[in-house]
């Protein structure tokens, strides 16, 4: 097996409390990036639809072209797929570009499908937003290294507090008439 | 004279008269997204704009919530997004991504990325409130949605990430400090914007670095060829360079624009408030004004601007008040007291070239 982000954070970002294990039978959804195809030639595109010297500039593409060029492999789709199937993983929804797999397991399933990955309940912020992580690194059959990117919904926490800060009015500098 | 920032304060200093407005006849259309699982309240719009938006045309409801909008309390950012959004890029059909409602396992910002990747029909402009320290993120991660963000400006959407509010950031690796860069600001895929305040922030004057304003040389992405010559320019002559320790001089360099960030009147859950600071104002604002060119631009019959870097490093500025004065905040230590990079003449990594001069902008970017 494999870990796909070693080098993911995984500390209690300030602000969350644990609220203990989930529930192994609760239902939690995860979002698997699968391997995409000819990001070269995407990073061409990028180029030549955004110079303004390029014949090709403002030619943009349809969502539908962009899932053309970088839909992932048939062997990826169907591979990852059996795999997922076969941990329990149902209502799964993927997206136009086929690069994203959203599916729905309960805990007990996720956990035996992502091993190593633990899952507990977080509280935090104002509005007491909750969400369930795993504060343990997860690892995926070596087989499915070539097919999936990185899994969602394990070690990210949302932002809970805003950025925007309200200053003390400013002293007036100078006189102001 | 002034009490702090509000449409009719954005549009004197940007040169916005009551005319710059959406004509009302285009497809053309904007977006704000925030993930804080806050609430938008279209009643603040409605006062909003009965307060502050009597002195030109503007829309005073949205055109779309993508996301669900509970009856909870509205929060600040998510108003202030709408309320600047819809002022500086004002008649133009808006839409307001929100996050609430997601369930507990799934990551918003992801979500809002799978969005794009599943929507044949998007506004052109994206303002977006979010960044990690880049540190804290994996590489599979940033690699992957920086080309969700390729897959964006193939499209030609145009994305505008906040550059954050904690100047270059700091932190410390193995015991001495580093500057600390912000993702997604630090794409050499989106467009990110800076902070600045008034020189006397009760007058209508020249612009000053807002010290909080995010800006660096990202630790994971090389240097665009785009921005090469404009960064090589700035390192070679600014004369107060941090520590070269501090920073990876080689990295994507951002801000890459700015506007004003500091002191906004925002009206959430009824209230109006003041004073309110972060460059998630700044952010809809430009946003709102890259929106008024795009309609000139369909009106006129051409493509949306799509993903500006290129462009914009390519014009070196034109169109923009170039800020010349301030700094960043920093790490507190001796070695640099608290102070980032300093801003100076064309391109820097505190507001990058500059903030937008509305008419001047537009003839820049108008053709081709």
């Amino acid at each position: 097996s494999y870990s796909p982000e070693p080098d993911q954070q995984r500390t209690l970002p300030p602000g969350w409390v644990s609220l203990g294990r989930a529930d192994p039978e609760e239902e939690l959804s995860l979002t698997f990036a699968l391997r995409q195809q000819n990001l070269e030639r995407l990073l061409e595109l990028v180029q030549t639809v955004s110079d303004p010297g390029s014949p090709r500039y403002g030619k943009y593409l349809t969502l539908e072209e962009v899932a053309e060029l970088v839909r992932p492999s048939s062997l990826t789709l169907h591979t990852v797929q059996k795999w997922l199937l076969a941990a329990g993983a149902r209502s799964c929804h993927s997206v136009t570009t086929q690069d994203f797999l959203t599916c729905w397991l309960s805990v007990r399933q996720a956990e035996l499908l992502l091993s190593g990955a633990e899952f507990h309940r977080y509280v935090g912020g104002p509005s007491k937003t909750r969400v369930l992580r795993s504060p343990h690194p997860y690892r995926l059959p070596k087989a499915l290294a070539p097919h999936v990117d990185f899994v969602g919904g394990l070690h990210r926490f949302p932002p809970i507090s805003s950025s925007l800060k309200q200053r003390p009015k400013p002293q007036a500098v100078g006189p102001v008439g | 004279l002034h009490l702090g920032v509000t449409p009719f304060v954005i549009r004197k200093r940007y040169n916005l008269t009551a005319q710059d407005v959406g004509s009302g006849t285009t497809n053309n259309s904007q977006a704000c997204a925030q993930f804080l699982e806050q609430y938008f309240h279209d009643s603040d719009l409605a006062k909003f704009m009965r307060i502050f938006g009597q002195s030109f045309p503007h829309q005073a409801s949205v055109a779309r919530v993508v996301g669900k909008q509970g009856r909870g309390h509205a929060g600040i950012e998510a108003s202030l997004d709408v309320e600047y959004l819809m002022s500086a890029g004002a008649n133009i059909s808006t839409w307001v991504y929100s996050s609430s409602g997601r369930h507990e396992s799934q990551e918003p910002f992801l979500q809002w990325l799978l969005l794009l990747s599943n929507q044949s029909v998007l506004p052109h402009v994206h303002t977006i409130s979010y960044g990690d320290d880049e540190d804290s993120l994996s590489s599979t991660y940033i690699q992957r949605v920086n080309t969700e963000l390729m897959k964006a400006a193939t499209r030609g959407l145009t994305l505008l990430f906040a550059s954050g509010d904690s100047g270059a950031g700091c932190w410390s690796v193995s015991g001495s400090h580093q500057f600390r860069p912000s993702f997604p600001a630090s794409s050499p895929y989106v467009t990110t914007v800076g902070g600045t305040s008034f020189q006397n922030p009760f007058r209508i004057t020249n612009e000053v670095v807002d010290y909080i304003s995010g800006g660096g040389f990202s630790n994971v992405f090389p240097r665009p060829s785009y921005q090469e010559k404009a960064v090589t320019q700035f390192l070679s002559s600014s004369p107060h360079l941090p520590p070269s320790s501090y920073f990876n001089a080689s990295g994507r360099a951002y801000p890459d624009l700015a506007a004003l960030s500091d002191g906004y009147w925002v009206v959430s859950n009824g209230m109006p408030i003041p004073w309110v600071s972060g460059t998630s104002a700044s952010t809809p604002v430009f946003g709102g004004i890259l929106s008024l060119i795009n309609e000139h631009r369909i009106l006129s019959g051409r493509p949306p601007l799509g993903f500006l870097n290129p462009r914009l490093y390519q014009q070196r500025g034109a169109g923009l008040f170039d800020v010349t004065r301030g700094c960043h905040a920093s790490c507190l230590n001796e070695e640099v007291q608290g102070e980032g990079f300093c801003s100076g003449p064309g391109w820097d990594p505190v507001t990058g070239w500059g903030t937008p001069n509305f008419p001047a902008l537009l003839k820049t970017l108008i053709n081709p």
